[in-house]
């Protein structure tokens, strides 16, 4: 675990809680998509069944192969988890007359299609489990796609909007950093499949980053695109 | 060290 291994959790953590809060101080959803909340919940869900093995063995009283890693990986899942599961359920009930789903027109096949198709091709084991790990991580690199297509067709987002996207997407770029240490650091660390998905994953986030410290420098509190 | 996870990120 290094520093920027953590940093891009508590991020990726932190932005459940900026969106959390957001939606709960202005009791509104409006401008988050929800087809990217729910792709979310599908990414982790394929990608934490290992849950499963972890609960197995602390059933079975058998804590050989569980380390501290484990138990923070196990910590961390399920408050991920819970938080994307939550902020589904937000939107589907007390904030579903806010949610801004005539403008949320991202077709979800044209990412869910390909997602699973390569990762059918491209897996580092043809196991179900390592298939639905790998399909999770294609899908979270463009999981996204929706929320941008809603921002672009909105044109601009809120204060706490914008910086809950630039917690999603700043994760993963810290991610890239982390694999870099990682690869100096560790002998035979690599992982293609997870480096390339987090590059586009990150590559997706590049106007918005650009935009968003735009934002930030001129002191605006609303991001605006340009139109 | 073998990992109780298939995969040691989240």
């Amino acid at each position: 675990m290094n520093i920027f291994r953590i940093s891009a959790d508590l991020l990726h953590l932190a932005s459940f809680f900026i969106l959390i809060f957001k939606m709960k101080a202005t009791k509104s959803c409006k401008g988050i998509s929800f087809k990217t909340q729910l792709m979310y919940t599908l990414v982790f869900t394929c990608r934490y069944l290992d849950l499963f093995h972890v609960l197995g063995m602390m059933i079975t009283f058998n804590f050989a192969h569980i380390t501290g890693l484990t138990l923070y990986n196990t910590f961390m899942k399920i408050l991920f988890l819970a938080a994307s599961y939550y902020i589904v359920y937000l939107m589907r009930t007390e904030l579903k007359s806010t949610s801004d789903d005539a403008r949320d027109t991202f077709v979800l096949w044209h990412i869910l299609a390909p997602c699973a198709v390569l990762a059918l091709i491209f897996n580092a084991q043809f196991t179900i489990l390592e298939i639905l790990w790998t399909f999770s991580i294609y899908l979270e690199a463009v999981a996204v796609m929706p929320q941008l297509m809603l921002l672009i067709e909105t044109g601009e987002a809120d204060s706490l909007s914008s910086h809950y996207m630039f917690a999603v997407g700043g994760y993963r770029a810290l991610y890239l950093v982390n694999w870099v240490y990682r690869y100096a650091t560790e002998p035979y660390y690599s992982n293609w499949i997870a480096w390339i998905a987090g590059f586009v994953q990150t590559a997706l986030f590049g106007d918005f980053f650009y935009y968003y410290f735009v934002k930030i420098m001129s002191g605006d509190a609303a991001l605006k695109l340009p139109t | 060290a073998k990992l109780a996870e298939g995969h040691d990120e989240l």
